[in-house]
């Protein structure tokens, strides 16, 4: 899940 | 990593590059927004936080630290160096009326309220919205040099082609980010308009793009 998971895009 | 992520993320460094050179060889950042260049800056610097507390790659980071570089040299060439070629009255988008509301929106909606998520969701709704004073900008004018339109095009062709690696990523990975995708279209959608105009007066012969 998006919330969980650090920000791996740009 | 798939090509529609890569292929928008160096559309996006294309378009930062571009603008940096134009300005920089022609020595002017005439019908450049300071404004939009400034809530660019605003933008990365928000969302990039996370530099400072966790590594994704090696490609992630070094990313992340160009722009930020570029933005702020842009923002640098605008503001000090080229001051006198800057083309203020024109720039004259009012940019409280996207920072106040967009702030607002990404107190109440956003995946996580804790500081950082919420700077990063600010970050993600600014950057839809960033562009308008450059487009208003040129609307004002009337014009717009071929070399702007080709930063524009690259900018506008970025968000577009993370829509494609967000479809990717859903359908692959079971990855769906409501947030990005939803301010992503709406970013998009603003460029549809110079997209037509980019793709429809494009050509050799092509001087310059006028905006309605």
């Amino acid at each position: 899940k998006a919330d969980e998971a650090p920000h791996d895009e740009l | 990593m798939n090509v529609f992520r890569l292929t928008g993320d160096l559309s996006h460094l294309a378009a930062i590059i571009i603008l940096l050179l134009k300005i920089w060889k022609s020595r002017s950042c005439a019908g450049i927004s300071g404004k939009s260049q400034i809530l660019f800056a605003v933008v990365f610097t928000t969302r990039y936080l996370d530099l400072l507390t966790s590594f994704i790659s090696l490609y992630n980071t070094s990313m992340k630290l160009i722009y930020i570089g570029c933005a702020y040299a842009t923002v640098y060439l605008i503001y000090v160096k080229f001051r006198a070629t800057y083309d203020g009255n024109h720039d004259s988008f009012r940019v409280e009326f996207l920072v106040v509301p967009v702030g607002g929106l990404a107190v109440l909606i956003n995946h996580n309220f804790s500081l950082m998520e919420i700077l990063w969701t600010f970050s993600i709704y600014l950057e839809s919205v960033a562009i308008l004073p450059q487009l208003f900008m040129i609307s004002k004018t009337g014009e717009a040099e071929t070399i702007t339109t080709h930063y524009l095009f690259c900018l506008g062709l970025y968000r577009a082609l993370y829509l494609l690696n967000w479809i990717w990523r859903y359908y692959f990975e079971g990855f769906l980010d409501m947030i990005a995708i939803f301010a992503g279209l709406v970013q998009t959608v603003l460029y549809c308009d110079f997209f037509y105009l980019y793709v429809t007066k494009g050509g050799k012969d092509r001087k310059k793009v006028m905006l309605p």
